[in-house]
């Protein structure tokens, strides 16, 4: 799975997602990917889009929980990207990219590693696999 | 406001933390490019739309990430790529399921959030839909590369589905007649 979050200056913001799926799937399965609110999502407030285990991405609706939780418990884009990751399921189900209208970055996920990248326009850029320590 | 920002990723999972470097440094150099080319559209004023579409088709144009170019095979070694693009601000969005031959599912997801009143098309009437739109497709066989039908092989033997890096294991128990576990 492959995926691009992204915030300009005026506060747009977009996601999306693309996948060959699972190794060894069922002819016809659907994963993720292509469900809006699970593993793509945006709104005013953040654009999400999640990599991982498709059932229990589907099951914890985790793209649009990041938005519920910054929309209505107030969290910040990385309190809520984290605590969407924690809950999806079990560790190893899931990883995420996620921007916020105010130019926030958070990449959280709970398996061994994601191979991720981002940059901010006060000059940070990052490009990782596995935990930075 | 603060300012744009951007994130993208390859997919997650099992990675293990002794990847060889002849398979982590075209990763790592392949996100760096596509990083590259997302930050110089979003400088030069693009929509993130177009961003995002943008890098993830570059994304789906390199062998080494799970879509496109390099999607993982079905139990049958065939390939089913699927998609989705959503924006922010109108909550427009596309998904598509079930393509075989496009070169690029995402700019298809974004054709039907933009020229249906559609949000999903799926298999026959997605790749119907493709076609009808001119956008460039290939012989199926151009997504299969020889990694993952050898990691379609592995996981036949370990009688599971695999997640984007996760490393087989030995036989699980069969639950109900079929492999449960993702």
């Amino acid at each position: 799975t492959v995926g691009c979050v992204a915030v300009d200056s005026a506060g747009n913001l977009a996601s999306a997602t693309s996948t060959g799926g699972y190794v060894n799937k069922m002819v016809g399965r659907i994963g993720d990917t292509p469900v809006i609110g699970a593993g793509t999502y945006a709104n005013h407030l953040c654009a999400v889009s999640a990599t991982g285990k498709g059932e229990y991405i589907i099951r914890a609706t985790v793209a649009r929980e990041v938005a519920a939780l910054m929309e209505y418990k107030g969290l910040s884009l990385t309190e809520a990207a984290a605590y969407a990751v924690e809950q999806s399921g079990p560790r190893g189900c899931c990883g995420l990219v996620a921007v916020s209208a105010n130019g926030e970055v958070a990449m959280p996920y709970n398996t061994t590693g994601m191979f991720r990248a981002c940059a901010t326009e006060d000059g940070y850029t990052e490009v990782a696999i596995w935990p930075k320590n | 406001m603060v300012g744009w920002a951007i994130a993208l990723h390859g997919g997650a999972g099992d990675i293990p933390m002794d990847l060889p470097d002849e398979r982590r440094i075209p990763r790592e150099t392949a996100l760096r490019h596509c990083l590259d080319l997302g930050v110089s559209a979003l400088k030069s004023g693009r929509h993130p739309l177009d961003v995002t579409e943008l890098v993830v088709r570059e994304l789906e144009n390199h062998p080494d990430f799970n879509a496109g170019k390099g999607s993982v095979l079905t139990t049958q070694g065939t390939v089913e790529m699927e998609a989705s693009i959503m924006d922010g601000k109108t909550k427009r969005c596309g998904a598509v399921s079930g393509l075989t031959t496009v070169v690029n599912p995402i700019s298809v997801a974004r054709l039907v959030m933009e020229k249906t009143p559609h949000i999903y098309l799926g298999f026959d009437g997605a790749q119907a839909f493709a076609r009808a739109h001119g956008v460039e497709t290939v012989e199926s066989s151009h997504f299969i590369t020889p990694e993952n039908i050898a990691r379609l092989k592995q996981a036949k033997e370990f009688n599971r589905v695999q997640l984007d890096y996760t490393a087989p294991t030995p036989n699980l128990p069969e639950v109900s007649g079929d492999s449960q576990i993702g």
